[in-house]
């Protein structure tokens, strides 16, 4: 674990006064390897190099203390405070004023959306709300079938498109029936789709022009890679995410994709999917998802 | 000593960043850079020709995915199992891969081995139907390795085509992977060998987590092939380097979309292409 290197490179700075530029280089290396194999964007990195080095440099060791020590506590808190939103009421979800409250669920193919509607759903159940779930995704087939099967699981109501009815009038209707229907909240289920298609990327971007979700959340796989910066960027430009949900993070996937996310575009983290089941969903706790990406 | 940081053309750190950003991992990535700045030392005399570098870099690439990478094609008669984490293409990939080869002249058969997600076998029935294919489910509650049992035991005689999708599942649920070694095991004790394909499918958009994926499916059933998809996104895929690296499995397909005609064969040439702008 990069907490078993750093203590490692800095058995022989010992005694050393001060963290200075020579004896950090090495680590700061070392930081970058290891965040770089968590899938932690090449910019992200960069910036969370340069932050640990104003941080760490000229400062003071005290006696208790090894400099090894002294950088580790710089390094998690920083990884920390990127994930931790400065608004911290906004990893929670925005209720609105007017029922219903609306969740919109974005992403690429996947990512886990449909399953973590269901999860919102039973979630918000529990928690004494009355959700019923959207099923606006009428490319992937099946795919109306599989939101169906587990609202009934989770005994809750579901909208499904009308013979002939698009994916945007399905969203409508259902925010325009949604409290004769005994819902005070809706969570859309969309099809999966790629940032760089105008067809899919326009009709999402109408559906949150016409119904304005308060709610507008990224659905990121744990497992992405480098690129997945440039997907959150596009989606976040044409959307105004609110914010963003990692799933599978039950997988031992490091999940620096949700830091690059985050640094990248300062989106609160309000679930992490860990199952496959509808209890699979939790709220984000910083510094385990920060351990994790650290390794 | 050739000082590769201010060659004005070839700016050393950017080659490092475009691999990096393609997913190719920083063990993969210094060493390509290493093999490429032996390469140029051999060459002095073109140090500078920054054109001579990246048909260098192209070729160190291609070299990566085509040794020991290589693989014949399927045999007549030939059973395809596809495996892998959740939400990779393994159902899509079934449908797509069945429409392709029922063109090259084959009778497929579709088996909906996943018995688990939620309406897993609507999707791989409706893409059945799509594709004017036979598809084999299974009975309510049958486990994967029955249905698998049965659709073999009516395989020896006719020259058929079987693709057989299974539920995605994380390689570190040690459940899943024990059931998944059962599923193969029955399978191997039934066919040839040479008739049974174990492919498993990758994301293009995934990081390096796709390392562990095909440690452990590898480990655990023998891969014979990658099929790597989402290939029509911006994420390189540049993860398979270091596997071909690693592994020495072929690249069989790329899936390239979401319709039916969305798969087309390996081609490391083309793929290097892709991934270098
Ligand atoms: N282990 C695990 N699996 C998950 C999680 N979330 C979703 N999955 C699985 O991931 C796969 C894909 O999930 P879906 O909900 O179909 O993904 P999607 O984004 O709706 O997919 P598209 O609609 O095709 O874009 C399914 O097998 C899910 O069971 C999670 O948090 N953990
Ligand atoms: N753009 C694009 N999307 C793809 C490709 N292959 C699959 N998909 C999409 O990815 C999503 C997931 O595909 P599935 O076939 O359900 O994935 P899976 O691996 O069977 O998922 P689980 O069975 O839940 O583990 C669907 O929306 C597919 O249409 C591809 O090559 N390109
Ligand atoms: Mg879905
Ligand atoms: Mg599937």
């Amino acid at each position: 674990s990069i907490t078993e290197k750093l203590q490692g490179i800095f058995k022989n700075l010992r005694g050393q006064g001060k963290l200075t530029e020579q004896n950090i280089e090495e680590t700061l290396k070392q930081i970058r390897a290891s965040l770089l194999e968590a899938d932690v964007h090449l910019e992200a990195i960069q910036k969370f190099l340069e932050k640990i080095k104003q941080k760490s440099l000229g400062k003071e060791v005290a006696l208790s203390l090894t400099p090894g020590q002294v950088f580790i506590k710089i390094v998690q808190s920083e990884l920390i405070n990127i994930l931790t939103p400065k608004d911290k009421t906004s990893t929670r979800l925005k209720f609105a004023p007017a029922p219903p409250t609306l969740i919109l669920l974005a992403g690429l193919q996947g990512s886990g959306k449909t399953t973590t509607a269901a999860k919102l759903a039973y979630y918000y159940k529990k928690d004494g709300r009355k959700p019923g779930l959207v099923a606006a995704d009428l490319i992937r087939p099946a795919a109306i079938e599989q939101l169906e099967v587990l609202a009934s699981q989770i005994q809750v109501p579901i909208f499904k498109p009308a013979a002939g009815e698009k994916a945007i009038e399905v969203c409508i209707r259902a925010v325009k029936s949604a409290l004769e229907s005994n819902c005070n909240m809706l969570i859309l289920d969309t099809a999966g789709r790629l940032h760089v298609d105008e067809s899919m990327m326009s009709e999402i971007t109408s559906i949150a022009q016409r119904v304005k979700p308060s709610n507008i959340l990224f659905v990121a796989d744990a497992m992405a890679g480098q690129d997945i910066v440039r997907v959150v960027t596009t989606f976040h430009n044409k959307l105004h995410l609110t914010g963003t949900i990692l799933t599978k993070a039950d997988s031992d996937a490091r999940g620096g994709a949700i830091l690059s996310i985050t640094s990248t575009t300062e989106l609160p983290i309000l679930f992490v999917g860990t199952s496959e089941k509808m209890d699979g969903l939790e709220p984000f706790y910083p510094d385990r998802i920060a351990s994790r990406i650290l390794g | 000593v050739i000082n590769y940081r201010t060659t004005p053309e070839i700016d050393f750190n950017k080659l490092e960043e475009t691999l990096l950003l393609a997913d190719i991992s920083l063990q993969t990535t210094e060493n390509i850079l290493k093999t490429l700045k032996s390469r140029i030392e051999s060459n002095s005399s073109k140090s500078n020709d920054s054109g001579f570098i990246v048909e260098q870099l192209r070729q160190i690439l291609v070299d990566k995915l085509q040794i020991n990478n290589q693989r014949g094609p399927l045999s007549e008669s030939t059973i395809i199992l596809l495996v892998g984490v959740n939400g990779v293409g393994k159902t899509t990939t079934a449908g797509k891969l069945a429409h392709q080869l029922t063109h090259q002249g084959r009778s497929v058969t579709l088996v909906a081995a996943d018995t688990f997600r939620a309406a897993a076998e609507e999707q791989l029935t409706q893409w059945a139907s799509r594709v004017k294919v036979d598809i084999v489910k299974g009975l309510e509650n049958e486990a994967p390795a029955t249905i698998i049992y049965k659709v073999l035991k009516n395989f020896s005689e006719r020259t058929q085509t079987i693709i057989i999708d299974t539920a995605g599942r994380l390689h570190t649920r040690v459940g899943l992977m024990e059931e998944l070694k059962k599923l193969v095991r029955v399978a191997e004790k039934m066919i040839p060998l040479t008739m049974l394909e174990k492919w498993i499918v990758l994301d293009a958009n995934m990081g390096q987590n796709a390392i562990h994926q095909v440690e452990e499916f590898h480990q655990g059933i023998g891969l014979t092939g990658i099929v790597l998809t989402k290939v029509d996104g911006t994420a390189k895929g540049g993860i398979v380097i270091s596997l071909a690296d690693r592994f020495h499995i072929p690249i069989v397909y790329l899936g390239v979309g979401e319709t039916m005609d969305d798969i087309i064969p390996f081609d490391a040439q083309e793929f290097v292409s892709a991934l270098l702008p």
